[in-house]
């Protein structure tokens, strides 16, 4: 797992089919190259941000992968929270927003 | 108060989980939840509402932009009543014919309105001897949340700044490292009881357990008690309550 986990620096394979496993489970794809590089990037940073919620939680909570886990946490709070949101979201969010449960 | 209560071990008082889908109305589901479950406690009467007549009447506007449980309950008042989801089903975005309250029948009606003390004992008994509330929490932890109790801190959890709106359906304790099957992650922590609040999320049955999630009971985690409110729906003949399952 912490080979998994790296923040920074070439994305270790085990990382990219551990995205493909959460594309597939999730009906996730992206638009472009680009795209998909930040989105597993974002990926990549909210499976360390799990992994450290896990160790610092005093309760018996697991965190770790889940529909969310390509968001960054503002389109996360911004799609699924009740502040009030600005007029437009960000393209690329809109675009995917056809799948059907509603992700991104 | 009780040592535990669970209202979903009820027959018929808890909804099925909902799924806000890709419009921001935890506000409105949590609302709708809210006035099921009571309708189901007061009236013995299962009945599920429409969470888009929330959304099209609300008086901000465009309720998938967001709003507050509080004007979901005056929508109800000024509307008389809801409409069920049958009737006026979820779409997941404003309807572009706008509010249709006028032209279905009310299936539930509330008679007020009430926010509760800011203390987790008085929620706790509250919800024990009534029914269930609507809370409005700090949603940061829940997106990489998959089960067991959060034992949030309030750095990691501002219980300042609270935006997203659940229903609040139960309490219990949970014996560290055994029940939550994580005893290999905590095996170096001493076992202690962590007491717990139940929620009802609108996210879908597949996200977290099932549906709901657990916070930890006794720091007012997430801020789970800034805004403690919840429906009345009165019986219109007097009978003994019944209370919650423990």
């Amino acid at each position: 797992r912490d080979s998994l986990l790296k923040d920074a620096g070439p994305r270790p394979l085990e990382l990219t089919e551990v995205f493909k496993l959460f594309q597939t489970k999730y009906n996730r794809s992206y638009s472009n190259e680009a795209e998909y590089a930040r989105r597993l990037d974002i990926f990549a940073h909210n499976l360390a941000q799990a992994q450290r919620l896990q160790e610092e939680d005093l309760g018996t909570a697991e965190f770790g992968e889940t529909p969310f886990s390509d968001l960054t946490e503002e389109e996360f709070v911004q799609l699924y929270g009740h502040q009030r949101a600005p007029e437009r979201i960000p393209h690329m969010v809109k675009k995917a927003r056809s799948r059907k449960w509603g992700g991104p | 108060v009780p040592p535990s209560c669970d209202w979903r071990k009820a027959k018929n008082i808890i909804s099925s989980i909902k799924n806000q889908e890709n419009c921001g109305c935890c506000w409105a589901m949590a609302a709708a939840d809210n006035i099921e479950a009571l309708w189901h406690i007061k009236h013995n009467q299962f009945v599920e509402v429409s969470v888009q007549e929330l959304l099209d009447c609300d008086r901000c506007g465009n309720g998938c932009q967001g709003g507050f449980v509080w004007d979901a309950y005056m929508t109800v008042l000024n509307n008389s009543g809801l409409a069920s989801k049958k009737d006026y089903p979820f779409q997941g975005r404003p309807s572009p014919r706008g509010c249709l309250a006028k032209k279905y029948k009310k299936v539930a009606w509330i008679q007020d309105f009430t926010m509760l003390k800011s203390n987790e004992q008085v929620i706790a008994g509250y919800l024990a001897t009534h029914g269930p509330i609507t809370v409005t929490i700090n949603m940061k932890l829940l997106q990489g949340y998959q089960k067991g109790v959060i034992k949030a801190t309030h750095t990691n959890c501002d219980p300042q700044h609270v935006d997203h709106s659940v229903l609040l359906v139960g309490f219990g304790r949970d014996k560290e490292g055994i029940q939550s099957g994580t005893v290999s992650s905590q095996a170096h922590k001493p076992r202690r009881w962590v007491p717990y609040w139940i929620l009802k999320n609108s996210w879908g049955a597949e996200w977290g357990e099932k549906g709901y999630f657990r916070l930890y009971r006794g720091n007012n985690g997430c801020g789970i008690t800034k805004y403690p409110i919840t429906a009345h729906v009165d019986h219109p003949v007097k009978k003994s309550p019944i209370s919650c399952p423990p």
